[in-house]
């Protein structure tokens, strides 16, 4: 771009929120920028929203980073908003996304958890709103959303890293994505992007059952699996969250599914190096760019298939 | 600010499923503030555990004396954290 940011590096919050208004400001045109929400310490949820005009276009969902210590999936939220916008008007395939439908993406989901990440306590995973009764603090946001909410794969304890909150939606940063995405109505796709392991997910995580849409989106999620995998050679498991990684209740993808927007993924990007989500930052760039093939994928799927 | 000095990442594959009951039984012991980075699941799936310093060695024998087989994934979680911290300094000077 223009400006001299480095998308190769770990940034605090402030410098991921310039980073999205100098991107609005360098692409009029295309990106804007949306306050969804506040998150529980009253800090601004934004999404970017990427569209060439239309009224209500039907839209793909993308989110990142609300496990707040999976660094790399906030750097590669960002780096992929550079991406969109500045391969506008010359890569093909997402000229004709873009030319019919709109991308929203929010580039940090836990931004409490995040700056918590970085000033306090490196491995810190989830928000940071107060239970009352315990001296514990946050709420695991994956486990939180109205889907088999408190079931297995979730615990009541409030120290516990997994916790699911008081009840469905509680996490301000859970409800108001819900709420925006019921107040849009014509969310068609939902991916949520996490860091661990190299997994590319579908629902169900709250039941070991199949969906009724197991065998199509198998095949979208292998076939994106095989994009990533061609730039760098990084191996990915595909399937449901269920089997592919642990039963887990009240995660987004699953909820999403079940209202309606059938297309809904989880990534789960690299840490070759066995480091975690404590990747190192040589590794962010290569992360992002395998990835966005696996986007692509998929965004070309759904746009070929509209239902 | 938060420091795991001396901390370490275990991987954990438990082999069948009296295992797995183990390893979630043992997440549940708050007194061992075990970090589980990822959770115990199925036979054969590898759970990562981030075991604090002082407690390695309460973790270690639990998991030998229950033939429990684990790696040490990371050695040192502080010395990562430090690496990453170096890292971020470096680029901002960059930047600059």
């Amino acid at each position: 771009g223009r400006n001299s940011f480095n998308y190769g590096a770990y940034h605090p919050l402030e410098t991921i929120y310039q980073a999205m208004d100098d991107l609005v400001a360098e692409y009029p045109q295309l990106v804007s920028k949306q306050q969804i929400g506040e998150s529980y310490e009253k800090r601004p949820l934004y999404v970017l929203k990427f569209s060439t005009g239309g009224k209500n276009r039907p839209a793909i969902w993308i989110d990142a980073g609300i496990h707040a210590r999976e660094w790399v999936t906030q750097a590669t939220a960002l780096w992929t908003a550079r991406k969109i916008a500045s391969d506008y008007g010359y890569d093909p395939s997402l000229d004709s996304l873009l030319n019919t439908m709109d991308v929203f993406l929010l580039v940090v989901a836990n931004p409490d958890g995040y700056v918590f990440s970085h000033t306090e306590n490196r491995m810190w995973r989830k928000t940071r709103s107060k239970t009352p009764g315990s001296l514990c603090v946050g709420v695991d946001p994956n486990r939180n959303w109205d889907a088999g909410f408190g079931g297995p794969g979730a615990s009541n304890d409030p120290c516990s890293d997994s916790y699911h909150g008081p009840s469905a939606n509680s996490e301000v940063e859970v409800r108001s994505v819900v709420d925006f995405i019921k107040s849009h109505g014509n969310v068609k796709a939902f991916i949520s992007i996490h860091s661990y392991s190299q997994l590319l997910m579908y629902p169900y995580g709250y039941t070991c059952t199949n969906i009724k849409d197991h065998a199509e989106l198998d095949n979208v999620a292998k076939m994106a699996a095989n994009a990533l995998t061609s730039l760098y050679g990084t191996q990915y498991k595909v399937g449901p969250i269920c089997s592919v990684i642990y039963q887990a209740s009240g995660g987004s993808i699953d909820w999403s599914y079940d209202y309606g927007i059938k297309y809904s993924f989880a990534f789960e990007l690299r840490d070759t190096g066995r480091h975690g989500f404590l990747l190192p930052a040589s590794q962010i760039i290569p992360t992002a760019q395998e990835t966005w093939l696996g986007l692509k994928s998929i965004f070309e799927h759904v746009r070929d298939h509209p239902y | 600010l938060e420091t795991f000095a001396g901390d370490q990442v275990l991987r954990v594959e438990p082999c069948n499923e009296e295992q797995v009951q183990l390893l979630k039984r043992l997440r549940a012991q708050q007194p061992l503030q075990l970090n589980f980075w990822r959770f115990p699941s199925f036979p054969n799936e590898p759970a990562d555990v981030q075991v604090p310093f002082a407690n390695l060695q309460n973790v270690k024998v639990f998991l030998e004396s229950h033939q429990i087989k684990y790696s040490i994934m990371i050695e040192d979680v502080q010395a990562a954290v430090d690496e990453e911290r170096r890292e971020m300094d470096l680029n901002q000077r960059r930047e600059r």
